[in-house]
């Protein structure tokens, strides 16, 4: 069966979309087979993958109960890679899961005949910035929650919401088995003194949990959205490339069993 | 009666807590009364402001009904700004919004005493990031809609959905005299030529109601809410206080009757 890995963050801009896609891309490089649910309205991660935002091929219809989400999985330009994509729609979404049945575990019980099955070997899911129905779904699905983080001062900020919540879902029985699987600092630019203030205290809060591989502020990062590619098929031999492909090995060993 | 700003953008971390922040304080050096609504559960602009997040400090209360939003105006340290804080209980209030009576209107029919009286000249609304509950009713209860916009090609994507949301708030008759105030670009990196590809984009796109300033990108706006200050009182003669201090002229010219 497939591991399911959230990537959420209330707080918004930090790398969520930047991470899933590049980690999901290494991982597939690596040989392992992903899926990646794209559960932000905004749909960066279906742009940034290359698809177009079409309207009825997101999870908001199987999310209110029609259809199943196989039937909504995509392949992408990459292999071993595959996709949910997100749309428009998934505005509305919010509002009307809020008022359904069983409103936390409704991605939980989509999900599960797709990790169950022998498709998949790593889930990786896009939160928007909030800690809303959608991300609250995403946590009530997953195995581990992965938080990246900004290396700015509003980012350290919000670090101990993220991790309040997720004690909830766990203590609360939505998910018990739900674990904080790490936190990865992102956009460090080594020119200033407050990214190196904030990994430090990030360090210092949360010892081992902190991946080791920090992702630098490098704009090939951000550029290679508009051609539609990860970073390693966009510029191979960029530090950005290089950070997520040894941030993608260092993921493998925590997942370890 | 005092003018009410929404400072809005799906997109997470673009700049709308630090141009919150910064337009206010320039604003008030330039002699007008201003009042800063923090909208946002993370509550940046509440700790960037140099203030605690107190529990029951924010508009939470008084949008499900206990109270009036006066009730929970406090000064800053800068003189003629005043700050309506944020909380951490804000993350429930979205849930909890939708399911009360006349759910989009609730800040504006709590904003509207406030405005009519002469305590304040401008209201500055800082959203969190999304289209959910809290920022639409933001856009109920303001006059205009500011937009910063990230140089960065995500950010650019989300415009039209913004855009689209301001229309329907207009039609729909939830509030008629919403108008887009004008977008401001943020981050702008000229050693990249992104920063100059999607700033040409936006003008084609959206013409004169692109502001002329450009908010550079500049460490010194990232440090100075680790010290709860706005640029101007953290770093006077810095490129960002310079840049938001253009901006509060500019900005001030569009509202001019
Ligand atoms: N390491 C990096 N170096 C430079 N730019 C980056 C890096 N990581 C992300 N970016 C850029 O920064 C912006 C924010 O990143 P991204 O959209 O991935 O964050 P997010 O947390 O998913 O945002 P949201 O909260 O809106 O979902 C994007 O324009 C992205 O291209
Ligand atoms: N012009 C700038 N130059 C450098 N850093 C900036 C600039 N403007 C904002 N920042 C920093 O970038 C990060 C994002 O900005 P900010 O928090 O204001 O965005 P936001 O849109 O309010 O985010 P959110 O979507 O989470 O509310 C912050 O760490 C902030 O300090
Ligand atoms: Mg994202
Ligand atoms: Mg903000």
């Amino acid at each position: 069966p497939a591991k399911i890995i959230a990537v959420a963050n209330q707080k918004g801009g930090v790398g969520k979309t930047t991470t899933t896609i590049n980690l999901s891309a290494c991982l597939a490089q690596l040989g392992r087979r992903v899926l990646l649910v794209d559960l932000d309205p905004q749909a960066n991660a279906t742009s940034g993958l290359g698809l177009e935002k079409t309207v009825g091929a997101s999870a908001y219809r199987p999310l209110l109960g029609e259809g199943t989400l196989a039937d909504k999985i995509c392949p992408t330009a990459f292999e071993r890679l595959h996709i949910v994509p997100s749309e428009v729609d998934m505005c509305g979404a919010e509002i009307e899961i809020a008022r359904a049945e069983n409103h936390l575990r409704r991605l939980a019980a989509l999900l599960e005949p797709v990790a169950a099955g022998d498709q998949f070997d790593v889930i990786m899911i896009d939160c928007p910035p909030s800690l809303g129905i959608l991300t609250l779904n995403a946590f009530a699905a997953s195995d581990y929650l992965l938080i990246p983080l900004q290396c700015e001062y509003y980012a350290l900020e919000g670090i101990s919401m993220s991790h309040k919540v997720l004690s909830q879902v766990r203590d609360n029985g939505v998910n018990p088995r739900l674990q904080l699987l790490g936190v990865v600092m992102t956009m460090f630019d080594g020119r200033t003194r407050l990214a190196a203030q904030v990994v430090e205290e990030v360090r210092q809060h949360f010892g081992d949990l902190v991946f080791d591989t920090v992702i630098p502020r490098a704009i090939r990062l951000a550029e290679a959205p508009s051609f539609g590619k990860p970073i390693i098929h966009y510029d191979k031999y960029s530090p950005g490339a290089a950070a997520y492909e040894v941030l993608a090995g260092e993921l493998l060993q925590r997942l370890k069993p």
